[in-house]
């Protein structure tokens, strides 16, 4: 295993082992910013980690970024162990940073469904869903981005446990989404919450269960095209934006309809990209410039929270 | 361990509604063990599918029958599959 993370290898991807170790050593290499959080367990007894980046203080405003929740979508993984050392190399020499971290902590969870991502290495690269049986059915697994109690179970997902998108038995079934909803309700200060998926270069907002507008529509649009322009301006990546129902389709029971239903204003959910090509499938060498350029993007967000903070 | 020798993912952008019903009762076909990966959505918009190689011949016949176009994204997913377990060697060696 590299000795720092200064020798390991963000240009190419990772087993769920060494991301883990990755963890590890960066909290060892940098103990006044960063602390590792086990938030749960998966299904299979995985530990749930959250990597914290805080300079000191006590449960303040914060955002949440977790990559990984759809195990085959491998660029968000390896974006977010790019993002978490970006985060400890910059955090005094940028001054957006240094200014966000003075004010709030970042909460990063980088492989938000292990199994699924274990399973994506071992048995079938293409599996998007947790690893939980389902009585009744000889199919495996929830989708976790329909499994959320913000319009569960309504159209946008399937009851059907073979499908891509079933919802699972009922809202928070899977440990790895009850994980997170327990940590945001029992943490109660997080201003920002951006969920990150590939593929199709989308940066979306909620709702994604109903037609209807959120309350703060306006204003969640205009940080959506400031977050755009900021990611397209380094490699040209085009990018469209909106609420998840107008710019995809239907989907019900999905993380940033419930987050934003908790309170969390700024909610927001990428779909990094593909470049058209490879889909799932995207090389490693696109690995950084995908993670560089999303940075950009997530910077937008994090800064204008830090301006508007409510 | 899954494997995806002969799959390919074919990328169809309907352009019509009647085009998007052609794909989406296809989606209704669980025989065909089709995976979208990217959903139907709308006429214009591109959705992308792995068909796996038993389904590939008849999913195109299919479309070819009621004139919707698509291209082939990637030709056979084993390889860039195995592209990236090698890649993922190399670098832990």
């Amino acid at each position: 295993l590299p000795l720092s993370t200064n020798t390991f290898d963000y240009a190419t991807y990772h087993t769920l082992d060494e991301i883990y170790s990755f963890m590890d050593l960066l909290v060892a290499e940098n103990p006044n910013l960063v602390s590792k959080v086990e938030i749960g367990r998966s299904t299979e007894n995985r530990p749930l980690y959250v990597l914290k980046f805080s300079k000191g203080g006590t449960n303040r405003p914060a955002v949440w970024i977790d990559t990984g929740i759809h195990s085959r979508e491998w660029v968000t993984q390896a974006s977010g162990v790019w993002f978490a050392k970006k985060i400890v190399v910059d955090h005094e020499n940028d001054e957006g940073l240094a200014s966000i971290l003075d004010q709030m902590d970042i909460f990063l969870e980088i492989v938000t469904n292990p199994d699924g991502f274990a399973f994506t290495q071992t048995q079938n690269r293409m599996w998007r869903k947790t690893r939980s049986k389902q009585s009744g059915s000889v199919c495996i697994g929830v989708d976790p981005n329909r499994n959320w109690d913000a319009g569960f179970g309504g159209p946008g997902a399937s009851r059907n446990p073979c499908s891509e998108t079933y919802h699972g038995p009922y809202a928070n079934s899977e440990p790895e989404v009850k994980a997170i909803v327990d940590f945001v309700k029992s943490h109660g200060n997080i201003k920002a919450f951006i969920s990150i998926h590939s593929y199709s270069q989308l940066l979306l907002y909620p709702y994604g269960y109903t037609r209807t507008p959120v309350p703060d529509q306006k204003e969640l649009h205009q940080i959506s095209e400031k977050a755009v322009t900021a990611l397209s301006s380094l490699y040209g990546t085009n990018y469209k934006y909106g609420s998840i129902f107008t710019t995809i389709y239907q989907a019900s029971g999905s993380t940033v309809d419930w987050t934003y239903n908790q309170g969390i204003k700024y909610s927001f959910t990428f779909e990094l990209r593909d470049t058209g090509r490879y889909g799932f499938l995207l090389p490693a060498k696109q690995i950084v410039p995908t993670a560089q350029e999303t940075w950009l993007a997530l910077k937008t967000i994090m800064l204008y929270t830090r301006d508007h903070l409510y | 361990t899954e494997t995806f020798v002969g799959h390919q993912v074919l990328r169809i952008t309907p352009t019509s509604d009647e085009e998007l019903q052609v794909v989406q009762e296809l989606q209704d076909l669980e025989e065909l063990q089709l995976d979208f990966w990217l959903e139907p959505r709308g006429p214009g918009y591109p959705v992308d599918v792995r068909v796996p190689f038993p389904s590939l011949q008849s999913f195109k016949a299919h479309l070819e029958a009621n004139g919707v176009s698509y291209s082939i994204m990637i030709e056979d997913v084993q390889a860039l599959v195995d592209n990236e377990q090698t890649e993922l060697l190399r670098s832990r060696r």
